[in-house]
């Protein structure tokens, strides 16, 4: 079982959006997906409130939701709660769950991060093998970057085999916007090899898509969003990875 | 002295945009302003890098660094650290340093609050006698505003006369996107006066503005993002807020 955290400290920079693309795309490509939104916010779990399908689901599979064909979502654990500083997370019992969902045949785990490094954080890079950075060409974004991927050191060094880098990717990109472009370059100059070959372009039909409780595949599949998430799917499972 | 906290749980809605231009408006309408930026990825203290200023300060001014006439900042105090999970936040010196400020004569404290209601969250909160609290027009800021507010009524049951929330703010209105009309008009219709009149459309010249370390009131003066944040400090300052 191939396991991915998308994490980046700097928020609204599209890891929910890339999870749950990544996770139905994954799908739709044969691979049983379990998808864990560790984010309080819960924007994972509205963004496929739309899809249910009916699926036999036993054993771990039965905590979790059904989504689609081979794709099941853990509920964010702070959806209905308004504040979420009091919460607990049981890092135990989450990597019990990730064991037996490995048992059970699931192919990829992915985890929705929130945009902090706090309990929830930690928790999503202590979950994963490799962690997946999306970033948006605008100047904060190269700022966090570096406070970021020292982050992932940290975590590489306090538990050993997790928080591997898959890659940084660029998402959001609107190409009118003219500092984009040389933000992109200098990031591929910078990271070299870090960085994933796909790059998300900035479309509305993303946007539109989860006010449906839907994923672009279902909403607007000859999209460019979909076009762009599809290549993700490719290089992801296809090699192409930094590690 | 009027005190505000931009908050918002929901990450990349404009908060430390906000927060930047909203007290570099102020100063330039001549009030005394102190920003404070309270997180820890420190993108607040970055945006104001390259603007400096050589005023005299004495007192508690003394902490903080001078950005521009009437315009003093006090850093990230994360800006240096990749991971914030394990420095505590001092309230006590912070409500003293607030303190120190009004009796200098600092006209507005503003201060940037982080994507989370953690430590640096809440000390926001606790720091301010009012909330402005922006939001992108998508599917996913609704969700979370009303959880945020929410957070919004606990904290004023914690912490009397804190808290009050001065209106909702809609930033990042690209006005090319269909739902945008949509949510904008649900919100107006939803919350009525807690929405301010004020509405900051999508404009590239603060994407550009921030990778110079400027505001846009420097980098590009008569752009569409400088004539709707001179909007906001007029109604900020005029009355129109919901309180
Ligand atoms: N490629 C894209 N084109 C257009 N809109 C996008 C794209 N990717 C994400 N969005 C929109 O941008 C907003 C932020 O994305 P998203 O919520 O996925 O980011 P996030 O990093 O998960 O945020 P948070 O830090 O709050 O967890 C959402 O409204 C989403 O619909
Ligand atoms: N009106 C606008 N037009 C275009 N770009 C904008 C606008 N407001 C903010 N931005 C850009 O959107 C991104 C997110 O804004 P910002 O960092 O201010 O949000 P935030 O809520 O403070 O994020 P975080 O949750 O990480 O603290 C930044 O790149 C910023 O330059
Ligand atoms: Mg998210
Ligand atoms: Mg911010």
């Amino acid at each position: 079982m191939r396991s991915v955290a998308l994490a980046n400290q700097k928020g609204g920079v599209g890891k929910t959006t890339t999870a749950v693309h990544l996770a139905h795309g994954l799908a739709i490509a044969g691979r049983r997906v379990a998808l864990l939104d560790l984010d309080p916010q819960g924007n994972a779990t509205v963004a496929l409130q739309e899809m249910a399908v009916d699926l036999e689901s036993d054993g771990a599979l039965a905590l979790l939701r059904p989504v689609t064909d081979n794709l099941w979502l853990l509920p964010s654990p702070g959806a209905e709660r308004a504040v979420d500083r009091f919460a607990g997370v049981d890092v135990t019992k989450l990597l019990q769950l990730a064991r037996s969902l490995e048992e059970q045949g699931i192919d990829w785990l992915l985890v929705d991060c929130p945009p902090r490094m706090d309990q929830w954080g930690w928790a999503g890079l202590q979950l994963c093998g490799e962690v997946l950075v999306p970033v948006q060409p605008e100047f904060f974004a190269m700022h966090g970057l570096s406070q970021m991927l020292g982050t992932l050191e940290t975590a590489q060094a306090q538990f050993p085999g997790k928080g591997l880098l898959l890659g940084v990717l660029v998402t959001l990109w609107d190409q009118r916007e003219p500092v984009a472009k040389d933000v992109v370059a200098d990031l591929r100059r910078n990271l070299g090899p870090k960085m994933l070959e796909t790059v998300i372009l900035r479309d509305s039909a993303l946007v539109e898509a989860a006010s449906y409780g839907k994923t672009v595949f279902e909403y607007r599949p000859y999209s460019k969003a979909a076009l762009c998430y599809g290549e993700l799917v490719r290089e992801v499972v296809h090699g192409g990875s930094s590690l």
